[in-house]
């Protein structure tokens, strides 16, 4: 966050409305909150606000303050793990990190052993903070995630981070998130969630749910860099996040493949796989690997000086090591290992990272998750794209920084990167939208920050808008976005029909007497969604009608013409194409058509309802559906 | 023991509360006793959600999921599975 605000034009003179602002309170469920973190301090903050009526864990090392208002911890089967702290305290990290990201205070001079410097901040750092602890060191239960969302919705929180996920897709009343989800849409609370990290496949994106914002992890420009340099003086750029700082000194360089463990041959061990490498050989040398090597799984490498590793996997997710660590390409690899195998004595040295800037940013990473949809290909997630790549927060110094058990790093603030961490960025501006329109419903918050979204370049994202949804989030435009495609439970209500669920059912689920009908088949098509997608096969010919509605929050009389952008073999019409409004809050209504065909897998246009002041842009995807 | 041993732990999903009432612990032991038998042990319930939507999770067997998932006002009866942070 010493970076990502700023990246996306949320400076810290940004105009806000700090009484509002002061009374929204963020329902964090994660691994709990650090409360002594200097993010956390509650100097300058007045009460909890009126309506909060959650409470808090209190032990004889746990308390809440100002800023952290509410905390608690879920332990259904009440059987803790064995290093666990019982209670809302983050041993991990994770959570604490979300939660600064959200709503953190100013932190000057922030960094992690001197990487990242800058003011680390939250998005909307006046907000208030309620942690509820739902994951543990061996996972996170879906009945600890229900019994979070159902006191996190009574307690009255005013948004929900959550930067957690299944495996597999679940239909969604068999899926604790997005049944915790939608109780809180009905009860206004937006819910931003992470997409997952099993990208760059297709279908992988997690947390679909339409009631939801499903958010993917971008870079910033800002990216750390891991020097190595050789014995003969090469050196190359590599990248991970390391802290250590080898002064220069060169160590005795060996690769991995030379050096097997008893059972093992090179072949296996220049990868590095766990206990192929003799511990006696690799001790006070810097260890050549043929592949990357988790951070935490790394206690073989007892007593090595550090790691350089080298492979063709995308070099985005980069993580914080243990001990001196590099990651490279294999073009440097090669280079590498032809010095450590042609050389008699092989030295190298791993340079403490450095920032660089990528020169074209933002891409969406290559681990964060891809659509289409699995459940519901008809609406297109990931909703958008937010910061999750090598990003600065607040951390627990309990928590190992790299995640293994022998990191005795202690710190207040990490560097790490995921769809956790693009999540909160989310979490915080649909947040800020929410202090300057405190009435708007999740569905208006959702649209505000899909339809303003900066866009994202298809060239640098060959997936597009499977990689990033609408585009890139951009705070300032979300505030102001002229229109809203607004939905209430009803409109949810009825795509659930158009699902196929029963009126007994979507009875039982909102409460009331919402009935389906036999031909609510495509109502999906119908769900007011802030953007367009359809699954088909190619060249099969298609005709789709969207019906949609927009509200005014504009400007009181004002008139906006669509602007169509199809891909080739596609003709979109959108009828009327002006939309001439007389009053603010004022909804009309119009239909989308697409007919045609499509020739490759993905073909992408847009619908952009343009008043000379206002852009609301829409995505429109067609996809081949194998 | 042997039917302790079989039974693992569920998460079942009631909607939104009904209207009038909001369901509670006492309420979803009484529907499980009345579903499965009197067998059904109250310590077996283990969680109840009152607030904000009506479900509850439990130790159940797999027949006794049958029966659950055949309840009036049950939409679904699910594993507590284990979710990742990202």
């Amino acid at each position: 966050t010493t970076r990502s605000w700023d990246f996306m034009g949320l400076s810290q003179q940004a105009s806000r409305v700090p009484s509002v602002e002061s009374d929204i309170i963020v329902g964090v469920l994660d691994t709990g909150i650090w409360p002594e973190s200097p993010s956390f301090l509650d100097q300058g903050y007045g009460p909890p606000p009126r309506k909060w009526k959650g409470s808090c864990e209190v032990s004889s090392d746990f308390s809440c303050n100002n800023k952290i208002i509410g905390a608690r911890s879920y332990r259904t089967n009440g059987q803790y793990p064995i290093n666990d702290i019982q209670g809302p305290r983050d041993s991990n990290g994770h959570g604490t990190h979300a939660a600064s990201t959200v709503a953190g205070g100013l932190v000057r001079q922030a960094s992690m052993l001197g990487l990242g410097s800058g003011t680390a901040r939250g998005g909307v750092p006046s907000a208030r903070i309620a942690s509820y602890k739902i994951c543990w060191s061996d996972g996170c239960r879906d009945a600890d995630v229900l019994a979070a969302f159902d006191d996190a919705i009574a307690d009255g929180v005013d948004i929900i981070s959550f930067s957690v996920g299944g495996r597999k897709p679940r239909d969604y009343f068999n899926d604790s998130i997005a049944i915790g989800a939608f109780h809180a849409m009905k009860k206004g609370i937006l819910t931003s969630m992470s997409a997952g990290n099993s990208g760059p496949k297709s279908f992988t994106v997690r947390n679909f749910s339409p009631w939801s914002l499903s958010v993917a992890a971008s870079t910033t420009d800002r990216k750390f860099l891991s020097g190595v340099q050789l014995g003969d003086g090469r050196s190359f750029d590599g990248v991970t996040i390391n802290t250590f700082d080898l002064n220069g000194t060169q160590y005795p360089l060996v690769y991995a493949g030379n050096i097997p463990n008893i059972g093992f041959n090179g072949s296996i061990s220049r990868f590095c796989l766990t206990n192929s490498v003799d511990k006696e050989l690799v001790k006070g040398k810097i260890v050549l690997c043929d592949f990357f090597v988790s951070p935490t799984n790394l206690s073989f490498l007892e007593g090595a000086i550090g790691i350089i590793m080298q492979d063709n996997n995308p070099k985005d997710l980069t993580f914080p090591f243990p001990l001196p660590a590099s990651h490279l390409g294999t073009q440097e690899g090669a280079l590498i290992s032809s010095y450590a195998n042609l050389t008699s004595l092989p030295t190298a040295t791993i340079l403490k990272s450095t920032e660089g800037k990528y020169k074209e940013t933002p891409f969406v990473a290559s681990f964060s998750s891809r659509g289409p949809n699995p459940i519901t290909p008809d609406i297109l997630k990931p909703d958008l794209s937010g910061p999750g790549v090598e990003i600065l927060a607040a951390w627990s110094p309990i928590g190992p920084p790299s995640g293994a058990e022998d990191d005795t790093r202690q710190l207040l603030f990490n560097i790490i990167s995921g769809t956790s961490m693009s999540c909160p960025h989310a979490t915080a501006v649909a947040a800020y939208v929410k202090s300057f329109h405190p009435s708007w419903s999740p569905a208006a918050l959702k649209s505000a920050l899909m339809t303003t979204a900066f866009p994202m370049r298809a060239d640098l994202n060959p997936d597009a808008e499977f990689a990033y949804g609408s585009g890139h989030i951009n705070p300032l435009s979300a505030v102001n976005p002229g229109l809203i495609y607004n939905a209430t439970e009803i409109d949810y209500v009825r795509f659930l029909c158009g699902q196929g669920y029963s009126t007994k059912l979507v009875q039982q689920v909102s409460g009331d007497n919402s009935s389906c009908s036999r031909g609510d088949i495509d109502l999906v098509f119908d769900l007011n969604y802030p953007s367009f997608a359809l699954s088909t096969s190619i060249s099969t010919s298609i005709s789709q009608v969207y019906r949609r509605r927009v509200t005014n929050v504009g400007s009181a009389n004002s008139t906006y013409k669509a602007i169509v952008s199809g891909p080739l073999g596609l003709n979109i019409t959108v009828n009327p194409s002006v939309l001439s409004f007389k009053a603010l809050g004022e909804e009309l209504r119009f239909e989308v058509t697409i007919e045609g065909s499509i020739s490759s897998s993905i073909a992408s246009g847009s619908l952009v309802w343009d008043d000379g002041k206002h852009k609301v842009k829409s995505p429109i995807v067609v996809f081949d559906e194998n | 023991n042997s039917e302790h041993e079989d039974r693992k732990t569920y998460i079942v999903y009631m909607g939104s509360h009904p209207k009038d009432r909001v369901s509670t612990r006492s309420h979803h032991v009484r529907m499980l006793q009345e579903t499965i038998g009197s067998s059904f042990a109250p310590h077996s319930l283990l969680h109840s959600y009152e607030r904000s939507f009506n479900g509850f999770v439990a130790k159940l067997t797999e027949v006794e999921v049958q029966k659950v998932s055949e309840m009036k006002g049950v939409i679904s009866v699910f594993p507590n599975g284990k979710k990742q942070l990202h």
